[in-house]
């Protein structure tokens, strides 16, 4: 079994979700926030067998497409950043998604 | 060392936080919702000894009991769904609880 | 590639967060709540590769320091507690951090 850790944008979540269920897939959402834009999204805890990875990612990659976003960080600790405290709007990739695959070595239900 | 990912019912959760105390394991609770019924629920991260895991399953075990109930699952996309867009109602399993055990490869206390 | 997932003081979570930041490092934070004390904490979900894995510890070391305080945890249940339901204080070490390591088979960004 493997256990998929996935970072979702909070646009693709509704529609990833009803695609998961729709294949039969089990999950479990938990809110997260991102660390760089301090946006709210979602962390997807999803088990499958080892068999099913290949069709749950390609189902993760089919509803989560990311775009480039032109975005100003948040400013650095003033120690840290010299004489530009407000760093200068940066282009990143947002939208996406990642997935972390985690071994599992024993699946339970009670 | 082990990590155990666990989702237990909201029912359920003050009983096995409170075993759990009192067994003397550490854990920490993150609020999460199902996939499926869209209710609250609870995932503890419990990280143990590799010897304490047997004795913190038969804990989870001994206060996450299931049961059957007859739910409506939310509606599939109209997309998906053909004529029936509303399935009928199913009888699933709520209740219990799921545990992912994953292996540590570093445990570090600051 | 190596997951941390990092539990860290409410505390420490700001000044690691900027540091985690100003180093390049990704991250992803999830609310949660100590299993004892019942206070607020934050899990951070670190993907970094191999050889980032002790800059980025020794950064987690660097601004999450712990001590030690008196506090009365949550009372037993009756049943367990015998004569004594309300434990006398006891000092535990709060503030620090604690990091389970995880091996990452598979990262996938979408
Ligand atoms: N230190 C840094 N330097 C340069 N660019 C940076 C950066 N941190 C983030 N970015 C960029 O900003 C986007 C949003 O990041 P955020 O941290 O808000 O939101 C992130 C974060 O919540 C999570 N994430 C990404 N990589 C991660 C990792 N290695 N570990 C844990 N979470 C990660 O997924 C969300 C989307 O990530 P994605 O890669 O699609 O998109 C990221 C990435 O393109
Ligand atoms: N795609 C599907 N097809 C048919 N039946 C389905 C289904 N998804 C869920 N169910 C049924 O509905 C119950 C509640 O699921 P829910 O997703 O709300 O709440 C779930 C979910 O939050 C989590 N969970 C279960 N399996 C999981 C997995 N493989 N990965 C991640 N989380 C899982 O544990 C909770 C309780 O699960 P439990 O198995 O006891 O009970 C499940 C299961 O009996
Ligand atoms: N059953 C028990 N018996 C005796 N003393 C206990 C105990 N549970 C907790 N403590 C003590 O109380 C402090 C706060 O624990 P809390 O559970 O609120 O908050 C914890 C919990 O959220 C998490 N944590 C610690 N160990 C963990 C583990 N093995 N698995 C999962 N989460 C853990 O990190 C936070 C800080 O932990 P830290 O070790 O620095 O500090 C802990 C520890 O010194």
């Amino acid at each position: 079994m493997k256990l998929l850790i996935t970072v979702v944008h909070s646009r693709d979540k509704a529609r990833l979700s009803q695609e998961l269920l729709a294949a039969g897939y089990r999950f479990t959402e938990v809110a997260s926030t991102g660390g760089l834009l301090r946006e709210g999204n979602t962390t997807l805890l999803i088990g499958v067998e080892d068999e099913e990875l290949d069709s749950v990612l390609s189902l993760v990659e089919k509803n989560c497409k990311s775009r480039e976003q032109l975005v100003s960080p948040r400013p650095l600790p003033l120690s840290e950043a010299g004489p530009f405290p407000f760093p200068t709007p940066m282009k990143v990739r947002v939208g996406g998604a990642i997935v972390f695959v985690v071994e599992v070595e024993q699946f339970l239900r009670f």
